[in-house]
């Protein structure tokens, strides 16, 4: 068990606050066209600390927040946070439970926690580095791009081989 | 360091090899030095012959060979050095029936060491499912997400 | 040469707008003139907006949300300057169940003066056509073509 | 009724003579994974004229010729053959039936042939111009690419609407 929990408030499709508990084993998301699946995806991505808004769908980050719909106005902030079970000690730290915070507001300050500690984006950084969750992990495969690590070039998959070596 | 590379690329290779062969019940895939004489220097290129059909380059591969020879490869570094848990998004999208079962398989082989989220419009993924969230679109662009049981689901 | 393009241009963002609104059930779209005063000169913008969701870029859209978009695009264009025949491969890959449903009853409602060939893994689409091709591979990479009825493929 | 049949030889996974009779309306193909579907579609882009090789996941031309299987050798040459109908007079041709041969051989020459009569590539492009059958054709939509319209640039886009009008 390493991924227990995940709140989504204010991100994308979600402006109150969204929570989804994960089981050991396999969690299927399913719906409709449009009904915001990737966006739980995103969310993750995001939480972990993704600074390319084009790997989470976003034009610029500014775009993570909810735009508003026909009767309900934009969010002032967009917040994920990741619930992690460290009972094993896979993430340095000194906690049985890590819970991280990525906090965006609509004036573009970003906050990062850990465990309600603010911390710096190198720390949640560093924090996932060890984990292979960092930047480009092979561990999150979006949408359309399955087939992606068969058009890289060959310096580019050697770099996901280094990753995991 | 350079030994290190060398092992872990002949072990990943190795996996690759053998998760390919078990995708497409024959044929045969491995990883290849570009430049081995330059060690961890080097690119890495893949090599796949689906069974039946000669080596040709991966251009020729189909939608769906093209998706179970990266999941082949994803699951070679899952299980040389697993990631605590992995987000797949509608990687099954290109499968036909039989391959999505063999990656449906693959996904709970591998679930002693990882946990997988997958996003999904395939019943045959599902099932492979222990938990199960529903996600719809309700007014104003807001989501809702709800728990779901597999009998929930009709059958299409 | 000017004013035929400009007449083609409106004709075909109206029939954009129509075939989008009848995917999504709602919405809008249109096709933007990037430097209107440059008239033929001009680059085209889409802009498409699903119900319920306020006005974002392109980008944010879903797989499926994107497949129902550029086929609204494809239908305008069929409809404005018809091809004889049109070949489609594996364009409901990202499509839901309703909005197969949707692109199989509006291919339906071209085919007075367009043939379709699609390719495709789903039984939705597959009910919607008259004529039916299983392909197989067999031996040494030869595949064989064989002609099919709706009653011969199983449900899955 | 425009596309009235299709038949294929030595092309990619097809080395015996394969045909297919199309009906008006909808002609679904349907078969595993790696059957030879889109490979079909391949065919129809190319006896159309198709020049480039990677709108036909071929590396090269040459890749287009059936390269053999463990007890077959590879074919010496690639051959289509669409035979339209065209009784409606939409092919600027005085002929009510219009067959285009495409065929390549392992030597790298290509002969074009209309209603048997060898022609060159630009009689048969000039052909089906007219058609909207040409190249860059919305009426061709290759897998995977579905939603490429949408990331086009608009200067590209511009070319797609002035094609139709
Ligand atoms: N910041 C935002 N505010 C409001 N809506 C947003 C925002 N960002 C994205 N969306 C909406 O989210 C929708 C896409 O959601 P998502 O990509 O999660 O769909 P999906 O469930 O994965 O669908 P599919 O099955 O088609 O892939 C789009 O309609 C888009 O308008
Ligand atoms: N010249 C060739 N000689 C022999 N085999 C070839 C040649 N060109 C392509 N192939 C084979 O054709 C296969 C792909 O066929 P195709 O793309 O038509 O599959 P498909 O039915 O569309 O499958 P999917 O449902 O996965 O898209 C590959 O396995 C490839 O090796
Ligand atoms: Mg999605
Ligand atoms: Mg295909």
């Amino acid at each position: 068990m390493y991924l227990k929990r995940l709140e989504i408030q204010g991100f994308k499709t979600f402006p109150s606050r969204t929570v989804l508990e994960f089981g050991p084993g396999i969690t299927a998301i399913i719906g409709p066209n449009g009904s915001g699946k990737s966006n739980v995806a995103d969310a993750i991505r995001w939480v972990l600390g993704e600074q390319s808004p084009r790997l989470m769908r976003l034009r610029r980050m500014e775009d993570a927040l909810y735009a508003g719909g026909s009767r309900r106005p934009p969010s002032g902030f967009a917040e994920v946070t990741i619930w992690l079970d460290n009972t094993g000690g896979w993430l340095p730290l000194a906690f049985s439970e890590v819970a991280v915070t990525r906090r965006l507001h609509r004036s573009g300050d970003t906050d990062y926690l850990i465990n309600r500690q603010r911390v710096r984006l190198r720390d949640v950084n560093e924090l996932f580095l060890k984990a292979r969750l960092g930047q480009n992990s092979y561990a999150i495969m979006g949408q359309g791009l399955v087939d992606q690590v068969l058009s890289l070039r060959p310096e580019e998959r050697r770099a996901l081989i280094e990753e995991a070596a | 360091v350079q030994t290190q590379f060398r092992d872990a690329f002949n072990r990943i290779s190795a996996g690759f090899a053998e998760a390919f062969t078990r995708f497409f019940g024959g044929g045969a895939a491995q990883l290849v030095l570009t430049a081995p004489e330059r060690g961890i220097e080097s690119g890495i290129e893949i090599s796949a012959r689906p069974p039946g059909k000669r080596q040709q380059s991966l251009a020729l591969l189909s939608g769906g060979e093209r998706s179970m020879t990266a999941v082949a490869l994803l699951f070679a570094l899952l299980q040389f050095n697993p990631a605590p848990f992995c987000v797949l998004d509608e990687v099954d999208a290109a499968m036909d029936e039989a391959n999505v079962t063999r990656f449906g398989q693959a996904l709970s082989d591998l679930t002693g060491q990882t946990q997988f989220v997958v996003v999904t419009h395939n019943r045959v993924t599902m099932e492979a499912a222990g938990t199960l969230y529903g996600v719809s679109m309700g007014k104003d662009g807001a989501s809702s997400v709800l728990s779901l049981r597999l009998a929930d689901i009709p059958e299409t």
